[in-house]
């Protein structure tokens, strides 16, 4: 499941 | 029926800014995209969820540390370039 290996998100 | 070439695309800014978010996955190389907004910037562009960003303005970021794509992105103004190839290719 890659969404909860996600470390960093931001929006542009 | 996908695509796996790399393709140029050319996203200007909206009143909610690029249409995308761009995400790192610890420990793994790469940024990819994700929350393409329908019909927003990005998607009209031709950026695709789960795209992996390859280029910035013609600059290759895939060595870069997350924090300076993601400012070379917001320095770029009302339109950036970026050259995606979808997660396969990758």
């Amino acid at each position: 499941n890659m969404i909860s290996l996600v470390t960093q998100k931001t929006k542009l | 029926n996908v695509n796996h070439k790399p393709r140029v695309c050319k996203v200007v800014k909206g009143p909610n800014g690029f249409g995308f978010s761009l995400n790192m996955v610890k420990n793994k190389p790469g940024l990819f995209i994700n929350e393409v907004q329908k019909h927003g910037p990005a998607d009209v562009a031709g950026v695709e969820n789960n795209d992996i960003l390859v280029e910035v303005n013609g600059v290759n970021v895939t060595n870069e540390p997350y924090d300076d794509v993601v400012a070379r992105i917001r320095e770029s103004g009302d339109k950036v370039t970026l050259l995606v190839c979808s997660k396969d290719a990758y």
